[in-house]
């Protein structure tokens, strides 16, 4: 799974998520990609978040929706909403998994409870920060 | 003065086996990457909205062959591949989302096209690639397209053990989840 989260200059959030899903998939299996609220969301003032992990247990603990929640209704800042929802429900139910997100004043987060993930964001001076494990 | 812009990109997550990672392969990672988030970075710096610099870094990862999206997409029970992808824009929670996708080259796209251009969230498998053919133009590509040796390979060993985790770490993020 691909994604990627953005905040413009006009202040506004997008997530975009796609995947090739799962190996050996069978019977039409859809994951948490294209579930809104299971493996993307966004919203104005509040995050933009995009998931990876195992989609069934992504879309039983609406990670990206969770997230948003915690923010608006809870208060919580980035970092704590996707600490608490990556290593809460979703990995005590097994999942494994993280999220990219970013809130609307531009903070960066990136949440993972597994050894890796591809990511990158870009540094004030516009350069890639890129990073695996 | 200008208003803050920033974008994170994400290429999956999992087991990702450091000892097998090469600084051959580490370095087309690393490459590919940064060519994505530089992409949707280029966009936001020339003034275009979240949703298209999203969008931008999304489609250079799935034209990667290393990443599980589009070209390189994990393979079927069928040995097909079928893709999933969504795009929500956060100034008016529109969304677009597609699933069951075989024939389109760039699925975020066609996810974009669906929240803009219909007045749906979500199509799915041959209804959403006719929407794409018929009302966006999409052009048809065939499933070989996304095909990748090192795809098949992980099917054939996965058939063998009969599950659907990638369980055999010949590659550094066979184990890697979506």
């Amino acid at each position: 799974t691909v994604g990627a989260v953005a905040l413009d200059k006009e202040g506004n959030l997008a997530a975009a998520t796609s995947t090739g899903g799962l190996t050996n998939k069978r019977w039409g299996r859809v994951g948490d990609t294209p579930i809104i609220g299971g493996g993307n969301y966004a919203r104005n003032g509040n995050v933009a978040v995009s998931a990876t992990g195992m989609g069934e247990l992504l879309m039983r603990c609406t990670v990206a929706g969770d997230i948003a929640g915690r923010m608006q209704y809870g208060n919580a800042s980035i970092d704590q909403a996707c600490r608490d929802v990556i290593h809460g429900d979703f990995l005590s139910l097994g999942g494994e998994g993280g999220v990219i997100a970013i809130d609307a004043d531009g903070r960066v987060n990136f949440e993972l409870n597994c050894p890796g993930m591809y990511r990158a964001t870009v540094n004030e001076k516009g350069e890639a920060l890129v990073a695996i494990f | 003065m200008t208003r803050p812009f920033s974008i994170a990109i994400h290429g999956g997550a999992g087991t990702i086996e450091r000892s097998l990672m090469t600084p051959e392969l580490e370095a087309s990672y690393r490459k590919a990457l940064a060519q994505s988030v530089m992409a949707g970075h280029a966009v936001l710096e020339q003034g275009g909205s979240s949703v298209d610099a999203a969008v931008a870094a999304v489609t250079v990862m799935e034209d990667s062959e290393l990443f599980n999206a589009g070209k390189g997409s994990v393979l079927t029970h069928d040995e097909t591949v079928e893709m999933d992808a969504s795009v929500m824009d956060g100034r008016n929670l529109e969304a677009g989302a597609v699933t069951l996708i075989r024939h389109i080259k760039n699925p975020i796209q066609l996810a974009r096209d669906v929240m803009q251009k219909s007045p749906h969230a979500m199509l799915a498998g041959e209804g959403a690639e006719s929407f794409a053919f018929k009302e966006c133009g999409y052009e048809y590509v065939e499933q070989d397209y996304f095909f990748t040796d090192r795809r098949y390979n992980e099917l054939k060993t996965m058939k063998k053990t009969g599950g659907v985790a990638l369980s055999e770490a010949r590659y550094p993020d066979e184990k890697k989840h979506g």
